[in-house]
């Protein structure tokens, strides 16, 4: 089973 | 106050129409060196970043930083307004409540004035690391646009495999599985087709085809897209806007999108 990662996790709030 | 004149309405209007779907509301931000829009889906899968430079402007003026709130959807609806050759002006005051937006035929013997509402978006800007991928391939637009098309049809994620060969596009579902390979080919007659593959190791990730169809609708754009891939990181698809080929535009649409992983 796959899981869909958030970009949220790659990207941070400049 | 901002005033630009595109030379191509067309190319706003495909540029609008290629995120419209992804992203109903977005924060243009418009400086001196040009207008920008990054914005990502309401489930934060993927992000589309949008720059276009002033140098692909017939004309740029930029008083002050502004941002431009704009419904999407609606702003494509008001391009669709534009005739083939027209050209496109843009304009706003500092603090103005609307966008002005005036198409102009070829000989200016029409012209047509519109206005679109702004608004208040509250979206945070991501800081996107400035990375070097492990691979990069270049290939057709409209190759790329079949494939993720073909593969929908068996599935809903796709797992992209790259080897110095070639790349391979594999996906499995309920009725049965499939992958196309597309072989590294330099020397093809068109080369528009040709597909062009750097890397340093061989690298496969999954993705989710929904969102790669999303970013396809850029396809009319460029004849040639480029992806890039890291091990555990968001794929790129990026296109260029108002450029030849895959030579450096005035301008890129790229399309960021995180992986499927193994739970």
């Amino acid at each position: 089973k796959q899981k869909q990662k958030s970009l949220d996790s790659f990207f941070k709030p400049k | 106050m901002f005033e630009a004149t595109l030379q191509k309405a067309s190319t706003l209007k495909k540029v609008i129409e290629a995120i419209k779907d992804l992203v109903t509301d977005g924060n243009i931000e418009v400086s001196e060196t040009g207008m920008n829009l990054q914005a990502m889906d309401s489930s934060h899968v993927s992000l589309v970043s949008l720059v276009l430079h002033t140098d692909m402007f017939e004309h740029f003026r930029c008083d002050r930083n502004v941002t431009l709130g704009i419904n999407l959807p609606n702003f494509a609806k008001i391009l669709k307004c534009s005739g083939n050759d027209d050209s496109v002006t843009l304009k706003a005051q500092d603090d103005g409540e609307n966008l002005a937006i005036v198409f102009e035929s070829e000989g200016q013997e029409r012209v047509s004035e519109f206005e679109l509402k702004l608004m208040d978006i509250d979206a945070e800007s991501l800081g996107i690391p400035d990375q070097d991928y492990n691979t990069n391939v270049k290939m057709s637009s409209a190759e790329f646009q079949r494939i993720v098309r073909d593969m929908t049809v068996l599935g809903d994620t796709c797992s992209i495999g790259c080897t110095k060969e070639g790349v391979k596009f594999s996906v499995s579902g309920d009725l049965g599985q499939g992958n196309i390979t597309l072989r590294q080919t330099n020397s093809v007659d068109k080369e528009e087709e040709a597909v062009t593959i750097e890397m340093d190791e061989p690298v496969e990730l999954n993705f989710a085809l929904r969102y790669l169809g999303f970013f396809t609708k850029a396809s009319p754009l460029c004849p040639r897209v480029t992806i890039s891939m890291s091990p555990d990181v968001p794929i790129v698809v990026a296109y260029n806007v108002g450029g030849e080929k895959d030579t450096e535009g005035a301008g890129s649409l790229s399309f960021y999108l995180a992986p499927k992983i193994d739970e």
